[in-house]
């Protein structure tokens, strides 16, 4: 038997940077 | 000032990581294109996709790294960051790019294009919390 490895996932919000300030308009 | 950069880079630029869009859906890093950003964002309650223009990219005191600045939003608020040249930014339309593509794909196998000044860059910002 072949136990199963946990693959790790990753949101996708992971992937993209947070560059701008929370607009406040 | 620029935030300092991190001695490596997240594991999720590796190729083959696997990533879960907003809908659940699981895709492959380098399987990402823009309309799953923007799919993803719209069902966001708290984030949402902003543009940000690579204005310049200067050569940093840090070795292996860049000082990027962006111009993100409609506002065009100036945004310096400071990243190693490997570290991959995703582009409108084109996918994957970095300072040094070579680079990215000899340490994360991550096919890249070379990111260039103009080139529009996928970002995210909060949206205003009412």
């Amino acid at each position: 038997n072949v136990e199963p490895r946990s693959v790790p996932v990753f949101p996708w919000h992971s992937l993209v940077p947070f560059l701008a300030p929370t607009q406040s308009d | 000032a620029p935030l300092s950069p991190s001695s490596t880079l997240p594991p999720y630029f590796m190729k083959g990581s696997i990533i879960q869009l907003a809908d659940g859906e699981l895709k492959r890093v380098e399987d990402l294109r823009t309309e799953d950003f923007l799919q993803s964002a719209e069902v966001s309650r708290e984030l949402k996709i902003d543009s940000s223009t690579v204005e310049r990219i200067d050569s940093s005191k840090t070795p292996d790294a860049v000082i990027i600045q962006f111009s993100v939003g409609e506002h065009k608020a100036q945004v310096c960051v400071e990243v190693l040249v490997e570290y991959p930014f995703f582009v409108f339309g084109q996918g994957w790019s970095s300072c040094c593509p070579d680079r990215t794909t000899q340490l994360l196998a991550l096919s890249c294009a070379k990111l260039s000044v103009g080139d529009v860059c996928i970002s995210l910002t909060l949206k205003s919390l009412r």
